[in-house]
């Protein structure tokens, strides 16, 4: 069977940044990677 | 051990679908992410600004939850998410996925997701991208019987708030003019592919010589590496602003030419009304954008919702191909 689930378009984060002026900020700190890694490591949080 | 899985920035996502976690079913918002493999949602014990603003869930009230116990560490590009794994029955339009593995966070990605409008993820990528020793949602669907053919499709609509789709388990010819073209997927991690060029006018400005191409709808933009997408910007006469972001002058929407993908020996051309974004007060934003470290040394696109927008897509996990059509 098709199984269709409706999907609603949002403004995004970036959208949502710009208007409170945050985006420069977060683009300073967060430049756009995508990388997945795996790395076996402990969080010391965790 | 605690696995970290570097997850890309979550700045662009946009659009939602509604799924219930748990007997009887909580309800959270989540983005159908072909750029991951894993489900997350914020847990109530998440403490986290970012998760005020966000449905949490509540294992105490569901009697099918089971915990694993083992934690997890996911690091985004935009700050770490904390949390452990757990097990549930999942719910999306009348499909139901017992005792499927997610994570439960608790500790959000960085400040910046109190701005996300949505409250996890749901990825559809390989599961070789996914928690060791978990199965990601698409292939317990299709392990248990779920769905009818192994693949599902995406059809993002150009304008409305509404009217965008996924669909499981086969394909509705409605979403798309003419024939599918089939292209077998590169490697099965990512929706990854081969492309050929990028090409304006004839002229090839990018990918000269064929790369790499993920075609991701957790990503709005058009990703690729930093020179080559500075020249593109340069081609188009986009400006950077004091934000990063390159801007043009809305008017050259009606003059630039498609800027044309060809992949695997067909073109997908890619209007300058797709390639350029119109924000508030009529400034216009182009939608290139250039990665950073990781994937991009290589000479690697990620196609975001701009190019899904053009092009229905379908991702066949049976036979490792992407299909894509023109959308309706």
């Amino acid at each position: 069977c098709l199984v269709t689930i409706p999907l609603t378009r949002i403004k995004s984060m970036r959208e949502n940044l710009r208007e409170k002026d945050k985006l420069k900020d977060y683009l300073e700190k967060h430049p756009y990677n995508l990388a997945y890694k795996f790395v076996e490591s402990v969080d010391p949080d965790t | 051990g605690v696995y970290y899985e570097s997850m890309r920035n979550y700045l662009d996502l946009a659009y939602v679908g509604t799924i219930r976690i748990g007997t009887p079913p909580q309800e959270f918002k989540v983005i159908f992410d072909t750029g991951s493999s894993d489900l997350w949602v914020p847990s109530i014990y998440c403490s986290s600004p970012a998760c005020a603003n966000h449905n949490v869930f509540n294992p105490l009230l569901s009697t099918t939850f089971r915990v694993s116990g083992r934690p997890i560490h996911l690091q985004y590009g935009s700050g770490t998410m904390s949390g452990f794994l757990a097990y549930d029955t999942v719910q999306f339009e009348g499909l139901v996925d017992e005792s499927q593995a997610f994570g439960l966070s608790l500790r959000e990605p960085g400040k910046f997701m109190e701005y996300a409008v949505f409250d996890g993820i749901l990825g559809l990528a390989y599961p070789s991208l996914s928690l060791q020793g978990t199965i990601p949602i698409f292939d317990n669907l299709w392990k248990k019987g779920l769905i009818s053919q192994e693949l599902f499709a995406f059809y993002l609509s150009k304008k409305e708030e509404e009217g965008s789709v996924v669909m499981f388990g086969g394909v509705d010819h409605s979403y798309y003019r003419g024939d599918l073209n089939w292209v077998p997927v590169s490697k099965p991690f990512y929706w990854q592919l081969s492309m050929d060029s990028i090409s304006m006018n004839g002229a090839v400005i990018a990918c000269s010589g064929g790369c790499e191409a993920i075609i991701d709808t957790g990503t709005s933009l058009l990703i690729g590496p930093s020179s080559v997408v500075l020249n593109i910007q340069k081609i188009i006469n986009a400006k950077q602003s004091y934000s990063g972001e390159y801007m043009i002058d809305c008017n050259t929407i009606n003059t630039l030419p498609d800027i044309v993908f060809t992949i695997n020996g067909i073109n997908y051309p890619v209007p300058a009304s797709a390639y350029i974004r119109e924000g508030q007060e009529g400034t216009c934003y182009s939608n290139f954008d250039e990665g950073r470290g990781g994937l991009f040394v290589s000479d690697s696109w990620i196609l975001g919702d701009v190019f899904l927008r053009l092009y229905f897509t379908v991702f066949d996990r049976g036979n490792d191909t992407i299909g894509l059509a023109p959308a309706v």
